[in-house]
């Protein structure tokens, strides 16, 4: 018995055999019932390794009706999961993980030789033998995009609410609060009952949660980039929205506050290693806002200065800035209208499309570059945990 | 010269619509 045991480990090949009836079991116990925290301690995606382990079996004994029916069952599955907990975040990151990962397994163990380049000969081995899943592939890709939108739709419903009051009303910079535009001397009018405001440490570490479940779970780095990209656009556009229609935020004192708020997510970003991800140059509109709030507003030069600097703001925001901005006491000169005009005649060549508000619902598309792992099927272990004693190692 | 391997055989995937259409008539046969 201990001889065949070792045996058995020896020449296990990386597959994982099932009976059909056990099939519905398979997909309750490792993905409609199974909880992220089962497998926290395993490694990243191990769902998705071993259904692609099980699939890989079915290819070997060539029955495409089983690897019809398990990949049919283990979309369907997901969709499920999914659709039941639609608000889930922990939930909703972990299974665009395992799929993106399922989707990575079928592309690198095809054995198309453009997904092999990066494997190993041992995992050559464990290519699929019989059947081409290509189009499986196409289905996976297409539920990938899917479980991404719900994830942004999740992240942003927690983070929208933050927004102004933790990136433009936080006064993070002490003493600057007395600095208020006349006639606005208490906190502006979306702050009537306190408990609706949050500060800008609540918002970054909203963000990192966000980040450390992403990261734990194995989610690809490409698409935790895209992610962020995705809320910094979000961010700024509520913001700078915000900020267009409120005379009271329009002043010297919250541009500098604004700035230094701003500057703290770019650190944030920094610190998390995403300044290829894009999401720093999503804020440039809301960073020339603040610097616009803080430059001179008099002559012909200043003039100038503000329309080589605002690029990424429209003349239209830029003239709605002039026209709300508020002193901020009785020794600081209003914005002129023939300094206005200025402005408008220095950017009538830029001939802009007339937009103020900006689309904070876009969502860009999403891509999954090829990702291939390093694990080898044969190391992958099964915890009891999950309840899978039906699967037996081949 | 090593026998070349069989070509694999495409399998024909349903779209994700569909595959929910699949679903949801499994759900209603089952009791």
């Amino acid at each position: 018995m201990q001889v065949s045991v070792q045996r058995k480990e020896k020449d296990f090949q990386g597959m994982l055999e099932y009976y059909k009836e056990d099939e519905p079991l398979l997909i309750r116990n490792l993905i409609t019932d199974l909880k992220p925290q089962t497998v926290s301690a395993t490694v990243p995606c191990l769902p998705a390794y071993i259904l692609y382990m099980c699939i890989r079996h079915a290819d070997y004994i060539n029955d495409d009706q089983k690897v019809h029916s398990l990949l049919t069952s283990t979309i369907n599955g997901i969709k499920k999961v999914l659709k039941k907990h639609n608000d889930d975040f922990q939930l909703t990151s972990f299974w665009l993980a395992n799929t993106c990962r399922l989707l990575h397994c079928l592309k690198q163990y095809s054995g198309d030789a453009d997904f092999m380049t990066q494997n190993t000969p041992k995992q050559n081995e464990h290519c699929l033998k019989n059947f081409d899943l290509t189009e499986y592939r196409q289905v996976l890709s297409h539920l990938s995009i899917q479980i991404y939108q719900q994830l942004i739709k999740i992240t942003e419903a927690i983070l929208q609410p933050m927004v102004v009051s933790a990136v433009l009303e936080n006064e993070s910079i002490q003493g600057l609060s007395g600095v208020k535009p006349m006639g606005y001397r208490n906190r502006s009018s979306s702050m009537e009952d306190g408990d609706n405001s949050y500060s800008l440490h609540a918002i970054i570490h909203q963000l990192n949660t966000f980040h450390s479940i992403m990261s734990d779970q194995g989610l690809d780095p490409e698409i935790v980039q895209q992610v962020f990209k995705q809320l910094f656009y979000m961010i700024n556009a509520v913001a700078l929205n915000n900020l267009l229609l409120r005379k009271d935020v329009c002043s010297w004192s919250t541009g500098m506050q604004l700035r230094f708020n701003i500057s703290q997510l770019e650190d944030w970003l920094r610190g998390k290693n995403l300044q290829q991800s894009g999401a720093a140059q999503m804020l440039e509109p809301l960073i020339q806002a603040a610097q616009l709030l803080q430059l001179k507003k008099k002559t012909s030069e200043d003039a100038e200065a503000i329309c080589s600097l605002c690029t990424s703001l429209s003349t239209q925001q830029i003239v709605k800035i002039l026209n709300l901005y508020t002193p901020v006491n009785e020794f600081e000169e209003r914005v002129t209208v023939t300094f206005i005009r200025d402005i408008q005649m220095h950017l009538q060549e830029r001939n802009d499309p007339p937009q103020l508000f900006l689309d904070f619902k876009h969502m860009f598309p999403v891509m999954f570059p090829f990702n291939p792992s390093s694990i080898t099927m044969d190391s992958i272990h099964l915890p009891a945990s999950l309840n899978l004693e039906f699967l037996s190692k081949v | 010269a090593p026998a070349r391997p069989r070509p694999r055989v495409l399998l024909k995937a349903p779209t994700l619509a569909e595959m929910e259409e699949m679903n949801i008539s499994e759900e209603e046969d089952s009791p």
